[in-house]
This record gives C-alpha cells, structure tokens and sequence, in this order.
C-alpha cells in the first residue's frame, strides 16, 4: 500500500541520511523518488555528496565510493528493519583499507542486533569475527571446514 | 533468532558430510578463491525454502547436487540442516514450546524433494511460512550476493525500489 | 611505442595542472576510494581520441571538466597532452623523423575542441588515425576499465566475440 | 572476413590453453564458437576445469576463479597481438592473495613485450611495479600525484 511504502522509504531515508556521513567520515546523501507523484511506481535515485566534493547522482562516484554508498543504504534498510541474521559474501571488494575499517566499526555496531555472516579475503574484516571458519578443498573438488588462526592464515 | 549450526551433505562441493557450528556474534568464512564458501550462502538460502535455480547460481535444481571429483563419486541426494533456537519471545506455533528447531531439505537425483521440521516431515510451504513469521524468510537485504552490492547502484532505481519495498 | 609523459589539466578531478611522468617498466597507480585513479585511464581514453561519454564513465562530454570544489572555481576547459616515443621503427608519416610526439586534446565549456599533435592543429580523425597505424588505439583489450573483467563473463558469447575480433 | 577470425580465434585459442594452467596451476581451459557453421555470427564459449575439478561453463565457477580465467583470455589475447600499452583497472580485486602472485608473476613476464599500467590496491601488486604513483586528494575534489613510499604507504 502507498501509506506503507511511504513509511518505510521515510524511515530508510532518515537512517540513510545518519549512516552515510557515518562511512564518509562527513559529507551527506539522501534518497529520492524519481517520480514523487506516484510513489506505488516510482523508482529510488541515490544523491550523495562526499566530504569536500560536489553533490552528485551516485552514478558519477569512483568503483569504492558507490561500493561504500551501497553498504550505507543496505545497514539503513537493516537499522531500520533488521533481519534475524544477514550474510554479506565479499562486500568489501572494492574498498580501501580505509573504508574497509569505517565500515567494519558500523558492521560491529548493527551485529548488536543480528547475527551477521560475512565471507571476506581482507585481513582486517577477519580480524573483527568473534568466529573464524577457514574453507579448504585438501581433496581436490571437494569443501571442508578447518579451523584457521589469523597469524599462519595462508589466504 | 540465531542460527546454531548448519550441516551440508552433497550440497554443491560439500560431497563429504560438513558441520559449521555457530557460537554466536559474527562469523567470517575465509578461504582461497574457489573452495566454496559462495556454496555455503547458497545452502542457507536453499534451506530457507529458495526456489529458484537462477538466485542458487544455477540453471535447473539438480545442479546443487554434487557433481563428483577424483576420489569421491556424484551424490545422489543433497542434504541441508540448519539449527536455529529462539532466546526471547520463542518460535511461532505449532512450535512454541520447542527450545531449538532444526530445519531439514533434502533433493534426490530425479526431482523428489523431502522437507522436515524436527524430523517431522512438512511441506515446503511450511518452511517458508515458517521464516516469513520470524521475519527471516529470504528478504532481499538479508543475503547480499558476490557482486550484488555493485548492482544495487548499477540496476537503477527500480531495483532499489524493490529492496526498500522488502523492508515495508 | 612507448609513453613518456602525461600532463592533465581542468580533467576531471584534475582541477590542478598534474604530470605523471613514465621512465619505462611497469607502472602502478595507488591511492584512497574516490581519488581520481580511474579518472586518469579516462584521460588517456580520450587523448587517444575517445568521442563516446559513456566509454568515460558520463552521459556528455561535459562532465569531463573539473566541476569545481571549495578552494578551486570550475574549470573553463580540459587539457591532455600526451608525450610517446616510438624507439624501433620510428613514427608513420608525416612524423616519421620526428623522436618524440606530443598528442594534445583540449575541450571547452560551451563544447569547442582543439587537437593538436606537437602543437600543430589536426582534427580528430589525424589522432585517431596515427593511434589506428600504430597499432595502439582503443582497442578493447588495451583499456580493462574497473569492473570490465567480471563482464567478459558475464557479457555472454557476443560480447567475448568482439573481444576477440579486435586481435583479428 | 572469415578467414581473419578464423585465424584469429585459432591464435587466441592456442595462448588461451597454454595461459589457462599457467595462472590455475594446472587444469585446462579452451574457447568454442557456440555454432562452427557460421564463424562470422558464432559467440565465443569459454570451458574450464580447474585442477582436480570437472570440466565446465565458466559461469558455474567461483567468482575469483571467473576473474581469474577471464584474465587468462585477455592475456592470451594479448600476447597474440600485443599492444604498445595496456592499462588494466583493478583487476585483482576478486583474486585471493594466491592468485594475485600468480597473474602478477605472468603480468611480470608480459610487460616485456608492453608498457602496462595498474591500478591497484593491493600491496602484493605494488611491489612488483616499476614505478609507483600515489593519488591524493590534499585539498578536497582536487586531484594530485604524490610520491610513494611503500613502507609508509597509508593504502
Ligand atoms: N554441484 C557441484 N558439484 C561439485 N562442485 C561444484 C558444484 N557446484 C559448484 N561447484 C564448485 O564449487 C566451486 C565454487 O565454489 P564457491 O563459489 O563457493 O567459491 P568461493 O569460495 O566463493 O570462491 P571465491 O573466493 O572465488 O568467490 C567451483 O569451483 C565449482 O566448480
Ligand atoms: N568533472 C569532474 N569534476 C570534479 N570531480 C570529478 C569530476 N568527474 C569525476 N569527479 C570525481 O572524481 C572522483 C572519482 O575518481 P575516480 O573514479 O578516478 O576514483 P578512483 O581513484 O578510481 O577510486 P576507486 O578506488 O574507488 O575506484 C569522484 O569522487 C568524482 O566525484
Ligand atoms: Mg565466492
Ligand atoms: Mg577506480
């Protein structure tokens, strides 16, 4: 119904509007119905402005920056409605060491709320899991789980 | 809700038995490209009732059996347990009185399917009601895929409407 | 044919007159998220002679000048000189006795252009044609833009055709 | 014409199978025009096997072993008809660290024939560069080049 859609484009939003500046270190972005006449119909555009650049569509942000604006609209969703649990398979691909540890100290804030499963390669995400699972194929094709210490990990 | 443990048996590369026990807070699965820990995402979504092949990265259903390797043989059924338990407000009925649910698909080679809720068998149906009760289900926010969060700015304003829509 | 240097002024995020010098081997760019990495490869795109806006990440060729920031006013046009040297067989006509050639591209806010190839004035087709001869060009497999490599999979059979007609 | 393509598909073809167990450490891969009876429509399939697993279509393997044998393609591509430059754009960002070793070890080998510029940022990769630019934004929206150190490098 347009009245529940509207509640939560709302709710979104406002978390949207906190989380971004959160992952930006500064800066602002909010969302915005394309066609605010027809709110059953119309799509969501994405604005976003990071510290010390100009206000634009996020079309226009680097491979990182879109990454990390996509990462604050999906905790906003989760913020405002969270999920039991979420698995995020290698969401961290195109971020910086940098942005790879602002959004690992927002994830450690929301898994207060949900248990959270992440698959990652960055050394630094591994190292914010309270639960490590290592997955090898020792025999070739074939998955197994192994317990993995951080220090001697060969991934 | 928290999940406690999942069991994969002949789920895509997981041709031996394997258990991965949660002990609550966040889990990393680390390993080398292609040791399967996408696998792992596609058993908890097929557990939780996923229907379609497309979304398990497949193109029909039997894909998710495993296919063999050197020294182990095709499967012929492919096995997924998940053990959840319930802290504060407990599970919807006909479960409220039970401490942990262990919620159990099983897919043969030739199509049958078998579907058990604390090994009483049920209809897929009745897991998928299930999860949407508990506010699990397959929300598209709960599981983002390899690749997923670069089309969330790439698909438009339209996707990103449906995945605002799953939190309405 | 090798690249000695490139000079990038009012591009993009290049508000600030920038040279990159090249001194042979391979060479690797480095930075933060949002720092302008990619806006240099859309630089030497364009310099090459690169008229599609969506080939450098934009829907008009506009959006290529250095839209301004706190301390910097907008600018009112671009510039990218690129500096090669060609050791073996040397340059084709007209600039084969020439040792070094400086191929420059300059775009002004109202949309007029300037080409120039050690400083005297060419069209774009000279610099497109003497990139063509040299082999150098915007061939497809001379540029893998950020993301470019996951869509030689996904992109299909078509896609991976014109791949591989450009080698033909 | 026809028999340009044809030549070229079988060049490529040739360096695709020897590159393919280079980067995978074994396995074998090769091209396939999806209909041999019309070679100037036809598109290109691609099938792997990855050491110890079964031969497939490259959609059905991980996303790093995707990423992996699709750089295969293009380094065979380009060692078949090189070019004087090549400027490749993060494009170990799906690759285990492994795997980075072992496309830089090739990349090493093939910058001889070609000046390569990468994008990178990923440390293993960094090192086997020549030549390292660092890029900054001191004064905010502002592009510039800095000189780089390594060992204090804050990527
Ligand atoms: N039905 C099946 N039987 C056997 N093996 C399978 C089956 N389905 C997929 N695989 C194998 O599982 C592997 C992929 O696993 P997965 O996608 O989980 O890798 P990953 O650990 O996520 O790697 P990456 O880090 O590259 O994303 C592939 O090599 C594929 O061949
Ligand atoms: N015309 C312009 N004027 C000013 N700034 C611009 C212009 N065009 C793009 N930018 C800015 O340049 C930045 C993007 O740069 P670029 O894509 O090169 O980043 P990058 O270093 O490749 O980052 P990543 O590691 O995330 O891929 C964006 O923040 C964008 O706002
Ligand atoms: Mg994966
Ligand atoms: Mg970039």
């Amino acid at each position: 119904t347009k009245a529940r859609f509207m509640e939560a484009f709302e709710g979104v939003n406002k978390k949207f509007q906190e989380v971004f500046p959160r992952l930006f270190k500064g800066g602002k972005a909010f969302l915005l119905l394309d066609n605010p006449d027809d709110p059953l119909e119309a799509g969501i555009e994405m604005v976003a402005q990071p510290p010390g650049k100009r206000l634009q569509n996020i079309n226009l942000l680097s491979g990182g920056e879109k990454s990390l604006a996509a990462l604050a609209l999906l905790m906003a969703i989760f913020q405002y409605k969270p999920s039991p649990f979420c698995v995020l398979d290698e969401v961290d691909a195109a971020l910086d060491d940098i942005n790879v540890m602002r959004f690992n100290e927002l994830l450690k804030e929301i898994s207060a709320l949900s248990q959270f499963i992440v698959i990652t390669h960055n050394r630094q995400t591994m190292e914010i899991a309270e639960q490590l699972y290592g997955v090898t194929m020792q025999s070739p094709g074939v998955s197994q789980i192994v317990s993995v210490n951080l220090n001697s990990a060969p991934i | 809700m928290q999940m406690k443990s999942l069991k994969l048996h002949g789920f895509k590369s997981f041709g031996k038995e394997t258990d991965l026990v949660f002990s609550g807070g966040t889990s990393a699965i680390v390993g080398p490209n292609g040791c399967g820990k996408s696998n792992i995402v596609d058993a908890l979504r097929w557990v939780l009732g996923e229907q379609s092949p497309k979304r398990l990265r497949g193109k029909n259903m039997e894909e998710i059996l495993f296919g063999g390797s050197e020294h182990f043989p095709a499967a012929g059924m492919a096995r997924v347990a998940l053990t959840l338990s319930q802290e504060d407000k407990g599970f919807p009925p006909p479960y409220s009185e039970c401490e942990e649910l262990c919620v159990e698909r099983i897919f043969y080679r030739g199509g049958e399917s078998e579907y058990r809720i604390n090994r009483m068998p049920v209809r897929l149906k009745d897991i998928v009601d299930l999860f949407t009760d508990t506010g699990t289900g397959t929300r598209a926010y709960s599981f983002i895929e390899q690749g997923y969060i670069g089309e969330i700015i790439s698909a438009g304003p339209e996707r990103r409407r449906n995945f605002v829509e799953e939190a309405a």
